[in-house]
């Protein structure tokens, strides 16, 4: 206990995580969408949660405007909300699926899979 | 195909274990059973006749083997000179049958619906790939010098289209010939038979070199009885598209398809079950909504 305290948590009260990269599995399966996607049946996609608090971390890549709408936010919240923790980059993922004329598919499709998130 | 497998040591040792030959002698690979297992419900319930369950040919599977892998590594899978910078690789299955009538086979027909190419991508290629089985028994008739010369027409139409030879030694095993037709897309765009379904139909020919006799297609394994889906011959089309495809299209494809398939069977099964008008009383039962 004593070594958290050295690391400056405050006492009872539960810490917002920031704005981060946090797991997501999708499984086609169980969306039911294997009856056209024939691979892959499952990947991981992941999602961006967290809180935009001020200041905002260079690593989170903020607009200009994302630092403004936070610095307001930090001001007066019930001015303004919080800018938003999002995906900032986004990577695709091949998908061999069976489509309207039952021709089997390869497409690369884009933005499937959270590289990076930030305030937006 | 240029091998462009990217096969990590472990893959490799699972890969040679992979190659389990069937009796009939065809590969298959324990990745495809890996993802496509007996309960998977596309091999689970064929659509309409066994014959024609879709059964992703062994190219379409390592293709999307090949590319997943790279983009895992963080490579682009267009940058790979085989995919023709395409980032939709779409695979037609040959509808066509032998033409009978003429013993010896002389002539062979591919046929392919092409309806569902999207004309809003780029096509950036086009090849045929037809399986050729060992010929088996009919051998001793091919120990001849000189290379056979494979021929590829547009069907109705004797401007050849491509061409490749095969050696007399090659023709006693199996194994896929590949003929670029791109060329078929821009001189001969498909054909609108009816408005849904665009047909493309080739016609191949092979003589030998040195004349221009023709070859019996069945002594060199072209013949097309009894083979299995993934030995018949597809036509691949490399598309590449500007605008991001959105997933949900597919599925909206599907659904529609699905949905006028259901409306036919719908109506066939009425008519059936509907009694002759004109007795009384034996008009057709109102159905419970």
């Amino acid at each position: 206990t004593a070594l958290t305290n050295r690391h400056g948590k405050r006492h009872g009260k539960k810490s917002k995580t920031r704005c981060s990269k946090k797991a997501l599995h999708v499984n086609f399966k169980e969306l039911g969408w294997d009856d056209w996607i024939i691979a892959p049946l499952d990947y991981e996609a992941y999602h961006c949660e967290g809180v935009c608090d001020f200041p905002l971390r260079s690593h989170l890549e903020p607009t200009n405007h994302a630092i403004i709408q936070t610095l307001m936010n930090s001001m007066d919240p019930s001015s303004t909300p919080p800018s938003c923790c999002v995906p900032t980059k986004l990577s695709p993922i091949s998908i061999l699926y069976i489509d309207s004329g039952n021709n089997v598919v390869y497409k690369q499709y884009e933005d499937m899979v959270v590289e990076q998130c930030g305030c937006r | 195909f240029q091998s462009a497998a990217i096969i990590t040591p472990s893959a490799q040792k699972r890969n040679r274990e992979a190659r389990i030959p069937h009796q009939d002698g065809q590969r298959s690979s324990k990745f495809f059973r890996d993802i496509f297992p007996s309960s998977h419900p596309i091999a689970g319930h064929p659509k309409e006749d066994p014959k024609d369950a879709i059964v992703p040919h062994e190219y379409m599977l390592s293709i999307y083997r090949t590319y997943s892998a790279a983009e895992k590594l963080g490579l682009n899978a267009s940058f790979f000179r085989s995919s023709k910078s395409a980032n939709t690789i779409t695979s037609f299955v040959d509808r066509g049958t032998d033409n009978l009538l003429h013993s010896p086979l002389r002539r062979q027909k591919y046929l392919f619906d092409v309806s569902t190419l999207s004309e809003k991508e780029e096509l950036v290629g086009a090849e045929l790939r037809i399986f050729r089985r060992a010929p088996g028994g009919l051998q001793t008739s091919l120990q001849r010098t000189g290379l056979y010369n494979i021929q590829l027409y547009p069907c109705g139409s004797n401007r050849l289209l491509a061409s490749r030879s095969l050696d007399p030694l090659d023709s006693t095993k199996s194994g896929w010939e590949v003929l670029d037709v791109w060329e078929m897309f821009k001189v001969h765009p498909p054909r609108q038979q009816h408005h849904q379904h665009q047909q493309l139909c080739f016609q191949l020919r092979v003589t030998l070199s040195k004349s221009d006799t023709e070859v019996d297609l069945r002594q060199l394994g072209l013949d097309k009885s009894g083979r299995s889906q993934q030995d018949k011959a597809i036509l691949v089309a490399y598309t590449r598209s500007k605008k991001r495809e959105n997933l949900f299209n597919e599925m909206k494809e599907k659904i529609k398809s699905q949905r006028t398939v259901d409306e036919k069977e719908g109506k066939a099964a009425e008519e059936v079950s509907l009694p002759k008008r004109g007795v009384r009383g034996e008009g057709p039962r109102r159905r419970r909504r």
